[in-house]
């Protein structure tokens, strides 16, 4: 099953 | 105050009708550099990023920063009153609480205003470094989007692999699986159709095909998208607005459970 990454795992809040 | 004349107009329709699907409401920011948003979906796995530089505009006037909430689906409903050859100027005053488009046809025989009510929005921000990335490929905006329609008949995700000679799009689902493959291709005749891979590691990643397919509603911004790939990071892809600025998705990929 592929797992759907969201955004903010990668990206700080800013 | 803030106002802002675009003399090519439809820029301003084409952009909305690009992510007015993806984002329901986004704050617009006014500076004296230019115009710009940053927002996520409702999902937080997209983002758009849109920013029309100050001198891309026929006269920009930005006297101090603002931020001015529109739900898009409005927006969309406004411009779309908006002839394709009109000239648009957006105006707002300090603290107003509306937006006033005003359409002038190409003679200036026919003017028009619409006011849009402004709303708060909270809106987060993410703080995106200038990456560095393994592989960029800059292909025909349009066949971008044939290609993640395409294998959006097949399968829901789609695995995007870069080597140095050419990108494969590749998909799987219940009735079988497609492959499609671009070659690198720098046609100096005709430029426009030129596919370019400029790449420092090749990179294998998966996405989902539904927003790919959202992003390609861009298409007809530019020639070209731009798709910048690296290993475990989103997916950035960019239509440059000639002379204007540039309107950027990213998307987080895929991995395995």
């Amino acid at each position: 099953m592929l797992q759907q990454l969201g955004l903010p795992v990668f990206y700080s809040p800013g | 105050m803030f106002e802002a004349r675009l003399a090519q107009g439809a820029l301003l329709k084409k952009v909305v009708e690009a992510i007015k699907d993806l984002i329901e409401d986004a704050n617009f920011d006014c500076n004296s550099s230019g115009f710009s948003l940053q927002a996520m979906d409702s999902s937080h796995v997209s983002l758009v990023a849109l920013s029309l530089r100050a001198d891309g505009f026929e006269h920009y006037r930005c006297d101090r920063n603002v931020s001015m909430g529109m739900k898009l689906a409005s927006l969309s409903k406004i411009l779309k009153c908006a002839n394709g050859d009109d000239a648009i100027t957006m105006k707002s005053e300090d603290n107003g609480d509306t937006i006033t488009f005003m359409f002038e046809s190409p003679e200036q025989e026919r003017l028009s205003e619409f006011d849009l009510k402004l709303m708060d929005i909270d809106s987060e921000h993410l703080g995106i470094p200038d990456n560095e990335y393994d592989a960029t490929v800059k292909l025909p905006a349009a066949e971008f989007q044939r290609i993640v329609k395409d294998l959006s008949t097949i399968g829901d995700t789609v695995e995007i692999s870069v080597t140095k000679d050419a990108v494969k799009f590749g998909t799987t689902g219940d009735i079988g699986n497609a492959n499609i493959m671009c070659r690198q291709n720098k046609a100096a005749d005709k430029p426009d159709e030129s596919t370019e891979i400029d790449i420092n590691e090749a990179v294998s990643l998966t996405f989902a095909l539904r927003y790919l397919n959202s992003f390609a509603k861009a298409t007809p911004l530019s020639t070209h998208a731009v798709l910048k790939l690296s290993k475990e990071l989103p997916i950035l892809v960019e239509y440059h607005i000639p002379e204007v600025g540039r309107l950027a998705f990213y998307l987080a990929p895929k991995i395995e459970d």
